[in-house]
């Protein structure tokens, strides 16, 4: 370095450049795997990694909602014949799609990827369980299930959300809001109704190979939707274990009302790419549009003068879609 | 994406999951 002229040092090449940072990176992600596998060896349970404050703030600022709509309105392009097969074929290779389940199985009769991604399956691809009061909505993977205590719920182990922010605050049923909870005890006991009762959570992640409908998990009336616009970072496992409420940030449609036990609701969160929802009885709804700004959101009830009930629904009958854009 | 139920149910109200495992429209999430 001493005896080099001073131009030749900044014709540092860049290829040695990264693979040494790449390697070292690399290598200390290995000590990490390794620490981690030895500390389970000895039996001691390791606290998840979250985000720190600027890394999530660093990751919501990638505009994933404009991106998303470039993504959607690109996927609208109707592609030509000899394009279809092998475009979707690399992406039922990517994703593991099982085109046997699907209603319509010949790839020419998609006219785009949008169309293939919300496919339907053949009728009688998923038996809907007459036994058992409460079934899937939807294919995917269970990250998290039980009982909801102190008003924070698991996306998964170990890393929690609060009921209350992604909820939002509670309608009476005149549309008039509660009084503003004064503890998280005082949120969850406006949520539960009867006397004995608990809360119960359950959440279910859709892969991007999954069938994209969902379906009403009950009999069950809704009374209300909030629609909250909202950033759409990936909700995939490894994110939901590393960043803390990811699903409050999120652009998602919260759909509530009764079931026979008291208070029911299904949350649909969007993801990367995939930020248009939409509800099949509910025309109004427009999610991941330019003119919703994030954090605020924007309710409507089913609820009426002449429909004092809102919009009854059972068990396994379609509810809505996940769509690209 | 991602679906969240939550629900209230009486006391007695058993999930029959697994945390990770694979779950398919129309299987059962739980029951009293």
């Amino acid at each position: 370095i001493h005896t080099a002229p001073a131009r030749t040092m900044f014709l540092l090449r860049p290829l040695p450049i990264l693979l040494v940072t790449g390697g070292g990176y690399a290598g200390y992600r290995q000590y990490e795997k390794y620490r981690e596998r030895e500390l389970e060896k000895l039996g001691l349970e390791i606290p998840p990694k979250l985000a720190g404050h600027w890394e999530v703030a660093l990751y919501k600022s990638v505009p994933t909602r404009l991106l998303s709509r470039a993504w959607g309105r690109l996927n609208q392009v109707e592609l030509p014949h000899w394009l279809r097969r092998p475009v979707y074929s690399l992406y039922i290779w990517t994703f593991g799609v099982n085109m046997k389940e699907a209603a319509v199985e010949d790839l020419h009769h998609y006219r785009n990827l949008s169309e293939f991604f919300r496919r339907k399956l053949k009728p009688q691809a998923r038996p809907v369980c007459g036994l058992h009061s409460v079934i899937s909505p939807s294919d995917g993977r269970i990250l998290n299930f039980g009982q909801v205590k102190n008003c924070e719920v698991e996306q998964v182990k170990g890393v929690t959300y609060s009921l209350e922010s992604f909820l939002g605050p509670r309608m009476c049923t005149e549309d008039l809001p509660f009084p503003p909870a004064a503890s998280c005890d005082s949120f969850k006991n406006q949520l539960v109704t009867r006397e004995g009762n608990e809360l119960y959570h359950c959440v279910i992640y859709l892969a991007p190979g999954d069938y994209h409908c969902f379906h009403s998990p009950t009999d069950w009336t809704v009374s209300h939707r909030r629609h909250f616009p909202g950033s759409l970072m990936s909700v995939n496992p490894g994110m939901a274990r590393w960043i803390k409420e990811l699903f409050c940030h999120n652009e998602r449609v919260v759909l509530t009302g009764d079931w026979k036990h008291g208070f029911f609701s299904l949350t649909a969160v969007g993801a990367t790419n995939v930020g248009s929802i939409r509800i099949y009885f509910d025309r109004d709804l427009h999610t991941n549009s330019p003119r919703h700004s994030k954090g605020s959101y924007n309710d409507f009830s089913f609820v009426t003068h002449t429909n004092r009930e809102g919009v009854p629904m059972r068990k396994g009958e379609h509810l809505g879609e996940f769509n690209l854009g | 994406s991602t679906i969240v139920l939550i629900f209230e149910a009486p006391k007695d109200f058993n999930f029959q999951l697994k945390t990770g495992q694979k779950i398919r429209f129309g299987e059962a999430l739980g029951s009293l």
